[in-house]
């Protein structure tokens, strides 16, 4: 449920965060 | 017909030792994130750097999405500021973001990616604007009121000192009681870039 959730775990779920793309081929 | 000289280092890689001395990297590590490099800094204009398009472009597949995240990243990667990349900020910077990294690094990078007006403290109004841009980046919808109580919540358990702002002190007890908030500052691609980028072997100065 969203209200129980961290905020920071929410930001860290953001796409511009996932710097991972980065290393796909 | 070539003169070829194999012992000359790739421009803006000069002095690969250094960088792995000074890096989690070891060398063949960062003549492979150099390939990687070398990709992203030649796809609009190839003057080895990367200016904030490219780097947009290596994310998003697109330069035209609007990201804060992207931004933020991309102005703690340029340590000069002077809005382009050089590969020496780029590996310094992605170094952080390696399995094998000091944990200290990774908490110091990402409580200066979330402290968006760099004033030593995280507070509520920023940790709100981050909150609406991931959903607004995600295509989530939540209401103002829940939005709120997220954040309520987060700073009830975050903010021990109670004066409205997450300091580093209050950031580093956060995330070490919560790991998961350090998830995406380790990649673990990097443990394996050399099997990624392997063409960095016809100018590897090292056999390691």
């Amino acid at each position: 449920r969203p209200a129980v959730m961290n905020a920071f775990e929410l930001i860290s779920t953001s796409q511009g965060l996932n710097l991972g793309v980065l290393f796909e081929k | 017909c070539c003169d070829l000289d194999l012992h000359k280092q790739p421009k803006g890689l000069e002095d690969p030792e250094i960088l792995a001395r000074e890096t989690v990297f070891s060398v063949s590590e960062i003549e492979a994130l150099y390939e990687l490099f070398k990709k992203i800094s030649s796809a609009v204009v190839d003057d080895g750097f990367i200016n904030k398009e490219e780097f947009q472009l290596a994310l998003f597949k697109t330069s035209q999405k609007e990201s804060l995240f992207a931004d933020r990243v991309f102005d703690l990667f340029d340590t000069k500021h002077d809005g382009i990349l050089g590969f020496e900020e780029f590996a310094r910077a992605i170094s952080v973001f390696h399995p094998n990294a000091p944990i200290d690094d990774k908490i110091e990078f990402s409580f200066q990616l979330y402290d968006l007006k760099q004033q030593g403290f995280i507070e509520r109004q920023e940790v709100k604007q981050m909150v609406v841009a991931t959903l607004a980046e995600s295509g989530m919808n939540l209401s103002d009121e829940i939005i709120e109580s997220i954040i309520d919540k987060t700073f009830e358990e975050a903010d021990t000192k109670h004066d409205g702002k997450i300091d580093k002190e209050e950031w580093r007890s956060l995330v070490l009681r919560h790991p998961s908030l350090l998830k995406n500052m380790t990649l673990q691609y990097l443990k394996d870039i050399t099997t990624t980028f392997p063409s960095f072997v016809f100018y590897s100065q090292v056999d390691d």
